[in-house]
């Protein structure tokens, strides 16, 4: 464990305290994208299939636990929760999503480290997971004013990755033989997919002004 | 054979 990677855990789990604070606080998911929402709960649910088989650390395990639990509440309550179910904007949150989910799983079965039915799932979280940003950023460009929760929630689930980044650098240097391709690969896509976000985060924080994303 | 390097991130 270095320091990049804890901090990149944390950062991630601030992410989904914002969400979750957000939602319980405001009961409203206005300029949430349900379907982002979603995907990520299939990213831990794919990725965490070894959460009964390999544990790793108490940290490890609880962590796991922790994010699939907060993935599938927050969707629960997008879908189920009576105050909150009527603030999600259905009818801007319209990317296919589907296409995304089967797009990841057809590179999995095609680029993998190992040609098991956990490896092969391992493979199609991380792609999944460098695209499920996408509804959000849709959904971010379509609403046009982004709250301040909702814009720190993107914000904080960028820097995780970005320091993942630092992580896989620092192993790379640091491990002979940490050779982890598939995760650094997806994971620059991801950051780069943020990219202009950060952009606009960066300007509306200069200018203390409020995000505005162009249409 | 080498055990199965379990993936240790999250």
């Amino acid at each position: 464990m270095n320091i990049f990677r804890f901090a990149g855990d944390m950062t991630h789990l601030i992410s989904v305290l914002v969400l979750l604070l957000k939602i319980y606080a405001t009961k409203s998911c206005s300029g949430i994208s349900l379907k982002t929402q979603e995907l990520y709960a299939l990213v831990f649910l794919a990725r965490y299939l070894d959460l009964f088989t390999d544990f790793i650390s108490v940290y490890n395990t609880v962590m796991k636990i922790v994010f699939i639990m907060s993935s599938l509440s927050i969707v629960w309550c997008m879908r189920m929760h009576p105050m909150v179910r009527r603030s999600y904007d259905k009818e801007l949150d319209t990317f296919r999503h589907y296409f995304l989910i089967a797009g990841c799983l057809l590179g999995a079965l095609l680029v993998h480290e190992k040609f098991t039915f956990q490896e092969i799932f391992w493979a199609f979280s991380l792609y999944l997971e460098a695209v499920a940003i996408l509804p959000q950023l849709v959904l971010l460009q379509r609403s046009g004013n982004v709250d301040n929760l909702t814009g720190q929630y993107v914000f904080f689930l960028g820097a995780y990755r970005a320091l993942y980044i630092l992580n896989w650098i620092y192993r790379y240097f640091t491990e002979k033989h940490f050779g982890r391709w598939i995760s650094c690969i997806s994971g620059l896509v991801q950051t780069a997919l943020y990219g202009d976000f950060f952009y606009y985060y960066f300007i509306s924080w200069k200018n203390n002004a409020k995000l505005q994303l162009p249409a | 054979e080498q055990p199965r390097d379990p993936h240790d991130e999250l």
